[in-house]
């Protein structure tokens, strides 16, 4: 359907817009290395049953590859940026001091409370779902922290933010198309897509209508 | 009504 499509290029986008800025201005200014990091373990999990026999379609395991190959490399590139530009990798760490462990903690608490089948896999996709709910934290709170949110940063989430919204009305029609809900996804993807909706109100003000202001 | 894993999403 056409939510989950234009959900999925949304999150191509957003993916574009970062590497492309960090490419192309070699700046990491306003971006947090732990919430790509977080990503990169994120797809990791998630996307296991690559390994397995579970096929879906030639769409979905392309985009499996690009977003488990992209994740990887965008961490990469930001850890070059610790011999590139020594500076601006230490201010970008000086910044990013939102305490990660618990997200990780909770997601696999989370995870293990939560799955569809007690195994390996589907436990690690479990944990895979709720940290992704939560691994924009990181990125939101430092934007809060230095007060002044860099274009590419408001972009690059408000990219992010509009494929966990179209993903919400993806399930609202696959409900009634296909009578089809997972549970585990929905509410994570809420949780998700609430984390952002402060930010699209932020976004709203700053972009849409013009005010060069900062974030509170 | 499907409920569980389809894992068809990304």
């Amino acid at each position: 359907n056409l939510f989950r499509i234009f959900g999925d290029l949304s999150h191509l986008a957003s993916i574009g817009i970062l590497l492309h800025t960090v490419r192309s201005t070699q700046s990491i200014d306003g971006i947090s290395f732990k919430t790509q990091a977080l990503y990169a373990l994120v797809f990791m999990t998630r996307y296991l049953d690559l390994f397995t026999w579970h096929w879906v379609s030639l769409y979905n395991f392309l985009m499996k590859v690009f977003f488990l190959a992209s994740s990887v490399y965008i961490v990469v590139l930001l850890q070059q940026f610790r011999t590139k530009n020594p500076i601006a990798y230490k201010e970008m760490v000086l910044q990013d001091t939102f305490k990660i462990h618990f997200l990780l903690l909770g997601s696999l608490v989370a995870g293990l409370c939560f799955h569809h089948r007690f195994t390996l896999l589907e436990i690690l996709w479990s944990f895979s779902v709720w940290l992704e709910s939560v691994a924009i934290l990181p990125q939101l709170f430092m934007l809060s922290k230095s007060g002044r949110a860099q274009s590419l940063t408001v972009h690059y989430i408000f990219a992010l933010g509009l494929y966990r919204f179209l993903y919400i009305f993806n399930w609202i029609w696959r409900y009634v198309s296909e009578a089809r809900v997972d549970k585990i996804a929905v509410v994570a993807g809420i949780v998700q897509t609430a984390m952002y909706s402060d930010f699209f109100y932020i976004y709203y003000k700053k972009v849409i209508r013009g005010n060069a202001g900062n974030l509170p | 009504f499907v409920y569980g894993p389809g894992h068809d999403e990304l």
